[in-house]
């Protein structure tokens, strides 16, 4: 089981969100600046995924989620990444 | 569910274990892999013959730590557990070896259920935000009464196709051309449009209904209404499949319950008895892709439905359906299709953004043509449908 009071920091969370294809990677030599708007998307994104509420925040819920073991397929892969359907 | 876009052409499939996990018996790991494999032997045509040796195979399975060789690796104890690769990038699945594999066990985690996962993947699906589904990326634990979910038989299918009873003859056909049929291209305003419980969309005007495929109509429709569904009548106001596989249809103040293509009881019934607080002569219903529940829209409002509750429609309902931002009053259909829930209305169709809750942003935007995106018509506008709503 995941532990309690989790605590996720931003940049956990942005390294977890660009793995699983919510984010681009990240690049840490060029330190690239990810912007708290990108992050409160992507986290927003990855929330309505699991089925979370919808806060756009690392709350305990979120947290706990991306602490869960999970398969290291991306989430958001291919064509589908932005739409499933071209219709 | 969700579709990588690549799938094998050949459904006779085959494997190797080329590296087993290091903290379990060989024969008890070739049994679960196979089983793992069975989850979808059961829905499909699929075969999966293990080989030995040095042959090669479609899907080549392998227990690893850290970095393995494909520069995504593993972490350790939780974390990822293992990863696949879809049919265009090889097939293959990698297994985290640093984690307690167990079989049939609470403890550590279960290979079988990993393996079917992993799978999947390695059939060209993606994963599904469907929690129950197996699809669905997070290991929730050991489950001794697994089955696979309705979403997970529904992606498989898109791929491969049902299971049928005969043999499949060598050789697989490629389906058929999708076509236009004259009626819906000069009339594309639909009756009603519903996902049936093996994945097929079908599309019910007046007498008749066609089947559609991703770019058009399948070949040999339209056909009547009353001759695939017994008893059921034309002009029907709306339908839906709900998860439990079975197919609601809705006309007047009556409603008809199908499993496929049998009526599952003494049908009709009215409206009013078994779905009490909706209204009568209702213009859509659907199975929201945002949350599952069932939707119906009658003018300007919309009621939602959960039959887990009681009352099954609360006292905040009916709302306006203004509240689903871009979509216009008085709907004809509305349904699931890959994700996504498409609402039509008249010659158009919007497409749901359910994360933003409004229409989604798209080029051409919505409304789009009915006619040209989903009945193939290739004459009709393919950009945005005027600006009168």
């Amino acid at each position: 089981a995941a532990p309690t009071d989790l605590v996720v920091s931003d940049t956990t969370a942005a390294n977890y969100l660009a793995q699983y294809g919510y984010l681009p990677p990240i690049n840490p030599e060029k330190g690239a600046f990810l912007s708290g708007d990108k992050l409160t998307a992507a986290i927003e994104e990855f929330q309505a995924f699991a089925g979370l509420n919808i806060t756009g925040e690392l709350n305990e819920e979120t947290a706990e989620l991306m602490a869960t073991p999970r398969c290291g397929v991306k989430d958001k892969v291919g064509p589908a990444a932005d739409g499933r359907s071209k219709r | 569910y969700a579709l990588q876009g690549s799938r094998w052409r050949t459904k006779n499939l085959t494997y190797k274990i080329s590296k087993y996990p290091t903290g379990l018996n060989k024969q008890e790991v070739e049994k679960e892999i196979a089983n793992a494999f069975s989850v979808w032997t059961g829905e499909t045509d699929l075969t999966f013959t293990r080989k030995t040796g040095h042959e090669n195979v479609h899907i080549d399975i392998r227990f690893e730590v850290g970095e393995h060789g494909d520069g995504d690796p593993f972490d350790g104890p939780g974390g990822t557990l293992a990863h696949a690769y879809f049919p265009v990038y090889g097939g293959d699945a990698h297994f985290d070896d640093s984690e307690r594999w167990t079989i049939r066990s609470y403890r550590g985690t279960n290979l079988f259920q990993v393996a079917a996962h992993e799978f999947g993947h390695s059939l060209g699906l993606s994963h599904s935000d469907v929690k129950s589904a197996l699809m669905a990326p997070f290991y929730r634990g050991y489950d001794p009464h697994f089955t696979l979910d309705q979403d997970d038989v529904s992606a498989i299918q898109a791929l491969y196709g049902t299971k049928t009873k005969s043999s499949v003859p060598r050789g697989s056909r490629p389906p058929p051309p999708a076509e236009q049929d004259p009626e819906l291209c000069k009339d594309p305003k639909i009756d009603a449009m519903f996902n049936t419980k093996d994945g097929e969309i079908i599309a019910f005007k007046g007498k008749h209904y066609w089947k559609l495929t991703d770019d058009g109509v399948a070949s040999g429709y339209p056909r009547r209404i009353s001759s695939t569904w017994k008893e059921l009548p034309s002009n029907i106001d709306a339908a839906f499949t709900y998860r439990n596989g079975k197919t609601y249809f809705f006309k007047g103040t009556q409603y008809w319950r199908y499993i496929n293509t049998t009526m599952d009881g003494d049908y009709p019934k009215e409206i009013s008895d078994g779905f009490t607080g909706i209204p009568d002569n209702i213009d859509a219903a659907t199975v929201w892709t945002g949350n599952g529940k069932i939707y119906f829209y009658k003018g300007t409002k919309f009621w939602r439905f959960d039959p887990a509750s009681k009352p099954p429609v609360r006292n905040s309902y009916p709302k306006l359906i203004q509240n689903w931002e871009g979509i216009p009053n008085h709907i004809n259909a509305a349904v699931p299709y890959k994700g996504y829930t498409y609402f039509f209305q008249d010659n158009a169709y919007y497409r749901f953004n359910d994360r933003l809750f409004k229409v989604d942003d798209a080029n051409p935007a919505f409304p789009r043509s009915t006619a040209y995106w989903w009945f193939g018509c290739k004459s009709a506008n393919k950009g945005t449908i005027g600006n009168d709503r």
